[in-house]
């Protein structure tokens, strides 16, 4: 399928199984096509999928059972939209993209929340002339804002979870924001303020957890506080 | 130009070997 024909069918506004078919089968072009078959879904193609990923997040009870199975699979898209320089910049371009992936960040659906956090934290080591994990920061904040609860307690909350797979995904999170950091002060005040909302008591359980992933996560956070500590 | 594709796998597997968070 060309890529306008995807474009003319997310344009109708499916619903459900149909929308689901239609994204994985999107997701499955958005991978493994050339990047000129990126290009021609181009921009009408990223806001679409945007708008869509908005309307599942604002009006869940008009998307009551595949919300969820289809906003993952929106994530998934982004991933693969972006996996090129073209779609990457994009993404950035656009105002929605990061707001929207944060909206996303939701302890209730870990298999889709270790998707979104692990995108996140790619787009914050990004080098980019705008700090992006200030704006991925920001739009952390603003969403704890508007929910009234502490910023970072989704990730906390995803920490709390059973799946490791998230626990590693929300410890990169954690570890690409405040490595990102230029000024000492700005590590050390993310820091804290993870640690006193929580992450202390995390950290001691998971550092028991005898996994090869986790352990480089928990590596680089000790690895980090140590330097900060150093320097202050 | 434009055509550098798996950017975003890149960023991840540095980001899970902990490359990424190296001192440069």
């Amino acid at each position: 399928r060309s890529a306008m024909m995807y474009i003319q069918e997310l344009r109708m506004e499916p619903r459900d199984t149909q929308l689901l078919g239609c994204l994985e089968s999107l997701r499955v072009s958005l991978n493994n096509n050339p990047v000129s078959w990126v290009q021609n879904f181009g921009d009408e193609g990223l806001a679409l999928l945007l708008n869509i990923m908005r309307k599942i997040q604002e009006e869940k009870d008009e998307y009551p059972n595949m919300g969820v199975k289809c906003q993952h699979e929106i994530v998934r898209c982004l991933k693969a939209f972006m996996n090129n320089k073209y779609g990457l910049k994009a993404m950035l371009t656009s105002a929605e993209g990061i707001p929207l992936l944060v909206r996303a960040i939701n302890p209730r659906v870990p298999h889709m929340m270790v998707d979104v956090v692990k995108l996140l934290s790619a787009i914050c080591i990004l080098e980019h002339p705008d700090n992006l994990h200030e704006r991925v920061l920001e739009a952390i904040t603003e969403e704890a804002e508007k929910q009234d609860i502490e910023r970072f307690q989704p990730l906390l909350s995803g920490m709390n979870k059973p799946n490791i797979g998230l626990k590693n995904g929300c410890m990169q999170l954690i570890n690409a924001l405040i490595s990102q950091g230029e000024e000492l002060d700005y590590r050390i005040h993310i820091r804290s303020e993870l640690l006193r909302l929580g992450l202390r008591d995390l950290l001691t359980e998971i550092r028991t957890i005898e996994n090869e992933e986790l352990r480089v996560q928990l590596s680089v956070f000790d690895d980090q506080a140590e330097d900060d500590s150093e320097e202050l | 130009e434009g055509d550098e594709t798996g950017i975003m796998d890149d960023l991840m597997e540095a980001l899970q070997s902990g490359a990424a968070f190296r001192r440069k």
